[in-house]
């Protein structure tokens, strides 16, 4: 009905791809010369194995060839592209060379119909065959794309049966002011078609023909393909376009007249369907392997893959310990070995275990940064200072919780501090007695018991004092008299007393002092 | 083999090609 279908889904067949089944080959070419209505048609059977890797939709004369409007002969076209067969393609337009409908070559969208519904058939990046009606959404949608996807005009076989009416009905039928759709439809001419059987080989159809004259037309040809296994195609440009090209060379009879129109010239078309020996999918195998007869061969031990685009490290995978690169496991600091399963020795760190550990008594070091955790006890990077008063635990992060803020134990936090046999544990022990807080409980103590014991030896001390200045002054003025007296020739006399011959103490002094004197 | 272009004189259109067909 003309409509332009912007949105949306339509009508199609998808044929998941087949991985290459027994029997399918590579690729044949069969020539037929068969019987239509009593009509004897020549034409070309084509079937290639993997669509995906041995299908190509090519522009006419190369890449840029529809944005230039240009025309070419399947010959022209085709002499770079090492196609082994190739055919006309999609429609265009005569007078501008146009190409019309969808067209998609080597994942590369080089035109649209704008949701113009015709018939359309293509590959997608998984090797989906498509064939059917799309959306314009359809055929710009990026999930799973059509790497290769062109348009005809009427859908001739869906899923194993004839559906030129149900084609009739959806590709503008009552545009025809002549009836000219159901004349293409009924008239006998020069036919491709393109589709797939049931093992997902792609088929090429081709008969000879001229318009009216000679050929065959769309039913003939469907019912040709049904017996050929075929399950879905759809019919391409026909009567002058019709061109079959092998191996390079022009293998069929156009009905186009050549200048001197005693013979036959191909006609420069629009463009081609090509089907060449399978490429590898990407041709450069993502540039981590060399194609060869098609198949990527992945270069080094660890990619793998169609397209050698997939790393494979073996069974372990690295132990989730480390990255698979195309050299190997790139183990994770703290990680080693092939497969990055060996865990750093407690003396190394980071990658590949090749950095030394500094921690000491007895810290553990992180395998991956070389972080020391530090023992009860211990604190800084390398775990080599101890606790400062008052901190404990690993890293001495938990401040001491004894009372009268005592340090505690730098191990345990213990504030009963006997359990230390440490010297360290010792001095701070008598460190703790000289805390602060400590001693003033002590001084409180202390003063509630020696206060009157301190006033007693102040007093005490006092008296001594006194008494010791007492005696120092008397013995002083005594030395000074008797020194005075002696000078100037006075006596002193001391009455004598009954001691039965015995002196007193004091007399003896005297008489001691007396004879000093004397002797002075 | 010298070719020579066709004449282009079989066409098997489906649609006329003279008027811009209008989409419904």
């Amino acid at each position: 009905d003309c409509a332009r279908v912007r949105v949306g889904g339509r009508e199609h067949e998808s044929w998941q791809p087949s991985p290459a089944t027994p029997g399918a080959r590579g690729l044949s070419v069969r020539t037929f010369v068969s019987h239509f209505a009593g009509r004897a048609v020549t034409g070309h059977l084509t079937r290639a194995a993997e669509p995906l890797r041995s299908f190509s939709v090519l522009e006419p004369g190369g890449p840029g060839g529809c944005a230039s409007r240009r025309r070419a002969t399947v010959e022209e076209t085709v002499r770079e592209a090492g196609c082994s067969v190739a055919q006309n393609g999609g429609f265009f337009r005569m007078d501008t060379g146009e190409c019309l409908g969808n067209v998609v070559s080597a994942g590369r969208r080089v035109s649209s119909a704008g949701g113009l519904q015709n018939a359309q058939f293509g590959i997608r990046r998984d090797g989906t065959l498509v064939t059917g009606y799309l959306s314009e959404e359809e055929v710009l949608s990026t999930e799973n794309p059509f790497v290769e996807l062109l348009s005809g005009v009427v859908w001739l076989i869906r899923n194993g049966s004839i559906y030129i009416n149900e084609s009739q009905a959806a590709e503008c039928e009552e545009t025809q002011e002549t009836g000219s759709f159901s004349k293409f439809v009924n008239v006998i001419s020069a036919r491709t078609a393109v589709g797939h059987d049931r093992k997902g080989q792609l088929v090429l159809f081709h008969a000879d023909g001229q318009t009216e004259q000679r050929g065959i037309n769309l039913w003939e040809m469907a019912e040709f393909l049904l017996k050929q296994d075929v399950v879905n195609a759809i019919n391409l440009d026909g009567g002058g376009s019709a061109t079959f090209v092998l191996n390079g060379t022009l293998a069929s009879y156009p009905s186009d007249h050549c200048q001197d129109n005693m013979w036959r010239c191909p006609r420069s078309v629009s463009t081609v369907v090509c089907v060449h020996k399978p490429r590898c999918q990407p041709p450069d195998c993502s540039g981590h392997g060399t194609c060869v007869e098609g198949r990527c061969q992945c270069t080094g031990h660890f990619w793998w893959g169609a397209a050698c685009d997939k790393l494979d490290c073996g069974p372990s995978n690295c132990s989730q310990h480390g990255l698979c690169t195309e050299t190997g496991c790139r183990c994770e600091a703290g990680w080693t070995g092939s497969n990055c399963s060996e865990a750093c020795s407690n003396g190394s760190f980071g990658e590949d275990c090749a950095r030394k550990c500094q921690c000491q008594n007895g810290a553990t070091c992180d395998p991956a940064q070389g972080t020391c955790t530090c023992p009860p006890g211990f604190t800084g990077d390398s775990c080599v200072q101890e606790c400062p008063l008052g901190w404990y635990g690993p890293g001495c992060q938990k401040p001491c919780e004894c009372e009268h803020q005592c340090p505690c134990n730098p191990q345990t936090g213990n504030c009963n501090l006997t359990q230390t046999p440490t010297l360290n544990s010792i001095l701070s022990q008598v460190k703790q007695c000289l805390q602060p807080s400590e001693v003033t409980l002590q001084t409180r103590e202390f003063s509630l018991l020696t206060g009157t014991a301190w006033l007693a030896l102040t007093l005490v001390l006092v008296f001594l004092l006194l008494t010791s200045m007492g005696v120092n002054v008397s013995l002083l003025l005594g030395a000074r008299a008797e020194r005075s007296r002696h000078l100037d020739g006075s006596y002193v006399y001391h009455p004598l007393q009954e001691m039965n011959g015995e002196l007193s103490a004091t007399e003896k002094e005297q008489q001691g002092d007396a004879c000093s004197s004397f002797k002075d | 083999f010298s070719r020579g272009a066709s004449l282009d004189d079989d066409l098997l259109l489906p649609y006329p090609s003279l008027r811009a067909r209008s989409a419904r």
